[in-house]
Order: structure tokens, then sequence, then C-alpha cells
């Protein structure tokens, strides 16, 4: 589910 | 997820919920700086666009509104609650927003991934919150008497960003094609802005004396 951008993060 | 990242988003929450426990307890928000709450607040709301549009997973998504909804809250709190406010150390507390907002803005413009909308919002909010801590920083550099909960807020606040910084090292070898020199650079100027906080707070607590921050 953690998507290649980074933007996975909080 | 490994483990800095989830560790770095525990201690982010808990930042929150201590500074919620006194507010809601104690009903004070002494040494809290209003500056930086709405900071935060306007950080969450650009980076967090898109919270309807884009789903991660369930935990990212319940993150995301209790971060934006405390932040909100902690706002509300400070600007209206009738007794809360009345704590509320405005005299000291007098960093300009504007001064923060404006350049992060236009270096978002300038410095970023990809310039559609979103994107230079979730840059703006990077930088901002890069720099949303120092109006707070300010405000308990003026307060004599720095509270228990304030400096454990603080402090979390810290630990979260330093856990961050581990998370990327650690995403850096592990992932592939996972480089982001803007969330790094901002990640590492935020972290830095504590290490003056967090070496008179182990000095406080080493030494077993109260938190103060030379002026």
């Amino acid at each position: 589910t953690e998507d290649q951008n980074g933007k996975d993060e909080l | 997820m490994n483990i800095f990242r989830f560790s770095g988003d525990m201690t982010h929450l808990m930042s929150v919920l201590v500074l919620l426990l006194k507010i809601h307890t104690i009903k004070s928000c002494a040494g809290i700086s209003l500056k930086t709450q709405e900071l935060y607040a306007l950080v969450f709301l650009a980076r967090y666009l898109d919270i309807v549009t884009n789903f991660i997973s369930l935990y990212n998504t319940i993150m995301k509104l209790i971060f934006l909804g405390s932040s909100f809250m902690i706002v509300w709190y400070i600007r209206r609650h009738r007794i809360v406010r009345r704590s509320y150390d405005k005299e000291h507390d007098t960093f300009r927003h504007l001064f923060l907002v404006l350049p992060c803005f236009i270096l978002a413009l300038l410095i970023n991934e990809r310039s559609a909308f979103k994107e230079i919002m979730w840059t703006f909010s990077l930088y901002l919150e890069a720099v949303a801590i120092l109006p707070q920083l300010v405000l308990l550099q003026r307060t004599k008497n720095i509270d228990n909960l304030t400096g454990q807020y603080v402090f979390f606040l810290g630990a979260y960003r330093a856990l961050y910084i581990c998370n990327w090292i650690y995403r850096y070898f592990t992932e592939p094609h996972y480089v982001h020199w803007i969330t790094w650079i901002s990640g590492l100027v935020q972290t830095l802005l504590y290490a003056d906080f967090f070496y008179y707070y182990f000095n406080s607590w080493k030494n077993n004396v109260k938190l103060q921050l030379p002026a």
C-alpha cells in the first residue's frame, strides 16, 4: 500500500 | 511501514495528546504558542488536501483526520474556550505568521518536484512545518517556568522528527528509487531547530532541575 512518492508519510 | 516511521507517528500522536491533556484537564494553555498551533493547522490543511481523493490506507486516513482535527481543536481551545483562553500568554507570543508563511509559500513555488497545485501545497506544508515550531521555541525562551507537560510536548515533537529521519535512512536503503530531497532537507532543518531545546531538556532531566532555556 506504500506509494512510490513517499506520500504515504504523514 | 518500518518501526522508525511507526514510532515517529506515535510520538507525534503523543505530543498532541499531551497538549490536549494539558488544555483539557488543567484548563490552561500557559506556555503554549497559539502562533505555532495555527501554523500546524495550516500545515495539515495544505498537506492533506488529498485526504478524500487519494486513499493509501485506513491507518493513513485515520491519522490524517486525527492531526487535522486535533490541530483545529487546540486552536479553538486557545482562542475561544472561556477558561483556557485566559491563560494564553499573548504578550510573549508575538511572532508574526506572515514572516514564516510567505517565504515558505514563495519557496514552494520556486522549488518543488512538480508544479501542480496539490504538489505545491504539499511542498509548502513541508517547508512550513520545518519552521512552525519557531514561535513555540521563542515563547519557551521567554517563559521563566516551563511546566512539565509543555516540556514533554516539545520533547515528543522533536522525537517524532528524529525518528522520521531514521525512517528515511531506512527506506533509502530498503526501497528502490526512494529519494526525496525536499522532504529530507526540510525535515533535517526542522530537527536541527530542536537541537538546542534537547540539550537543555536532557540537562534538566539529568540534574533533576526545572527546565529553563537561556534567553
